[in-house]
């Protein structure tokens, strides 16, 4: 897994 | 969403909200440090480009609404709001915001995920987020006493970010992701700036004293 976290936080 | 982020972003309403009680509670924001709200205000500015294009969740964009606007009308307020302004400790609160936000843009424009528009500001928001509290802290020294709301606003503030770390570690374990070390890195040194202050929070709490930080 290298996908990097989404800007999916505040 | 988990239960670490939920409790992180509640903590970090609550402490908008105590922050909002007490200057419309006490009419007066001292003890606040305007410049720490200002930099608030530029980290969720710069975060939250966002916010028209990417449509992540109903709550995702309402709560960027609300601490886009929350962080801005704190500003006016201690600005522009003639009662309010006046009871501002413009003398105390003396602490070069600015170097932290070139110090901020130099680390973005070095260190970013990806060298684009949007992955430099996010870099830039985490790098000065992590540091916007400074000259809070700094004026709560300088100030001796901390009335409650204010000492809860800091607390609230300070807990949130340890929340997300806890989310972060979470996800690395039950999801295929790992987050940043840009965020890995500023979420530490953003919990750790409030290590003293949390320490003398507790100590207060426990002695049912008032809260005093060394100056």
């Amino acid at each position: 897994w290298n996908h990097v976290l989404p800007h999916d936080e505040l | 969403m988990n239960i670490f982020r939920l409790a992180g972003d509640m903590t970090h309403l609550f402490s908008v909200l105590v922050l909002l009680l007490k200057i419309y509670a006490t009419k007066s924001c001292s003890g606040i440090s305007l410049k720490t709200q200002e930099l608030y205000a530029l980290v969720f500015l710069t975060r939250y480009l966002d916010l028209f294009t990417d449509f992540i969740s109903v709550y995702n964009s309402v709560m960027k609404v609300v601490f886009i606007s929350s962080s801005v009308a704190i500003v006016w307020c201690m600005r522009y709001h003639p009662l309010t302004r006046r009871t501002y400790d413009k003398d105390l609160d003396t602490f070069r915001h600015y170097i932290l936000v070139g110090v901020s843009i130099i680390l973005a424009l070095l260190f970013h995920d990806r060298f684009t528009f949007r992955e430099v500001f996010w870099a830039f928001s985490i790098y000065l987020e992590a540091v916007a509290i400074l000259p809070q802290l700094v004026l709560l020294q300088r100030s001796g006493n901390v009335d409650n709301l204010t000492g809860q606003y800091v607390f609230f503030l300070g807990a949130y970010r340890a929340f997300y770390i806890l989310n972060w570690i979470y996800r690395y374990f039950t999801e295929n992701h790992y987050s940043r070390w840009i965020s890995w890195l500023a979420g530490f040194v953003q919990t750790a700036l409030y290590a003293d202050f949390f320490y003398y929070y507790f100590v207060s709490w426990k002695n049912n004293a008032k809260l005093q930080l060394p100056a």
